[in-house]
Formats: structure tokens, sequence, C-alpha cells
């Protein structure tokens, strides 16, 4: 493992934990996308189904069950606990516009045409646009929570990192994969504006305004 | 069995 690839995971572990402790202890989940929350919660669960065919490391094993185990308490904080604070009129992204395409395109285009191997490429893709819920109900708004723009840098980064990380493995390991390449940069990208805004407006600021 | 993806990547 490489120092992108750790730097990586712990960005996407800071990202998640952000968001969840953000909603415990504000109590309110105002302003959050409970339909992004549900896409990541499906990302998890479709790619690590191989926690229960193999295992690879104790450090893979714990980061797998904390992702997927934060993902469902953030949506269970969203959608019961907090139900009450959850902004359904603002997220308004119709999701299956996502879930469809992205579910055809993993069958047609994946490494080996194996139920987990398929799923695997669904979760590669579907990670890529699943923030998308998220940036719309924001760009709705017109403005996000400080803290929450935190969360959106970590998550952005995290990708951003491992892109770094399989430039890294390319030269140095010959290390390839296209699928998670070429839905790394599309995933990255959707942040770049995100990015900038964060970067020159974001300091100081009690509240993230975006343009509309 | 040898995974066709890299599943030690998260």
């Amino acid at each position: 493992m490489n120092i992108f690839r750790l730097t990586g995971d712990l960005s996407h572990l800071a990202a998640i934990i952000i968001l969840l402790l953000k909603i415990w202890k504000t109590r309110s989940c105002a302003g959050i996308s409970g339909k992004s929350q549900i896409l990541f919660a499906l990302v998890f669960t479709s790619r690590y189904l191989d926690l229960l065919t193999s295992f690879i490391s104790l450090y893979n094993t714990t980061m797998k069950v904390i992702y997927i185990g934060c993902a469902y308490a953030t949506v269970y904080l969203i959608y019961a606990k907090f139900k009450a604070t959850y902004d359904g009129n603002h997220d308004t992204f119709r999701v299956e516009f996502l879930v469809v395409p992205v579910g055809g395109l993993a069958f047609l285009v994946n490494h080996d045409f194996s139920p987990l191997e398929i799923l695997w490429t669904f979760s590669i893709y579907l990670e890529s646009v699943a923030i998308l819920p998220q940036l719309f109900m924001i760009s709705k708004t017109g403005e996000a929570e400080t803290i929450t723009t935190h969360y959106l840098f970590f998550l952005g980064l995290y990708r951003a990192l491992y892109l770094i990380n399989w430039i890294w493995r390319f030269y140095f390991e010959g290390f390839f994969d296209m699928i998670a390449i070429v839905a790394g940069v599309v995933q990255t990208i959707l942040y770049c504006d995100f990015f900038y805004l964060y970067v020159t407006k974001g300091e100081g600021r009690s509240q993230l305004s975006i343009p509309t | 069995e040898e995974a066709v993806t890299d599943k030690d990547e998260l």
C-alpha cells in the first residue's frame, strides 16, 4: 500500500465520520441528501460482498465493515431517528435515472461476467455518480453548511488520491484497471466545481453559497 | 479462486 492509497482511505473515513457526527451532534440531517446516502449504502453493499468469500487483511476487513456500518447508520439516522429534520422537499433527484443506466452498463462493460464481478462493477459506476443527489440538493437550496462542505471535500479528495495511487501502481506495479480509472476520473470531475468554491469562498464563512 | 478485480482496494 502506498501513501496515496492510505490517505485516500483515511480521507474517505474522515468524510463518513464527519457526516455521521454532524447529524448525531446537531440531532438534524437538514441539508443532507438521504438519496445520496442510500446510494452509498448500496455502493458499499454491492462492492464488499467479497467479505463473505475471502479474507485479504485485517485492515481491509475492518475498513469494509466500518464503511458499510457507517453507511447504514447514516441512512437510519436520516430516515428513522431524525426523520422529522430530513429535507425531503429539496431531495428530489430521480435516482432511477442513475441506478438503471449504471446497472445496464455494469452488465455490458465489466472484467468478468459473474455475479460478484458485475456487482463490483455496478458499485464502481454507481459510486462515481452517487453524490449527484447531494449536489443537486445544494444547487436547489443555494447553500450548504460548513460542516457539510467539509464532508464533501474529504469525500471528493478520497477518489482524487486514489487516482494518484493508480498512477503510482501503474508505474511501480504495472497495475491497471480501466473501469476503476475511468469511473474515478468521472467521480473526481464531478467534485471539481465544488472544490473551486470550497477553496475560494469556503474559508472563514459559516455557509457556502453556491450561485444558481 | 483468484479474484478478477483488486478486492484489496476499497
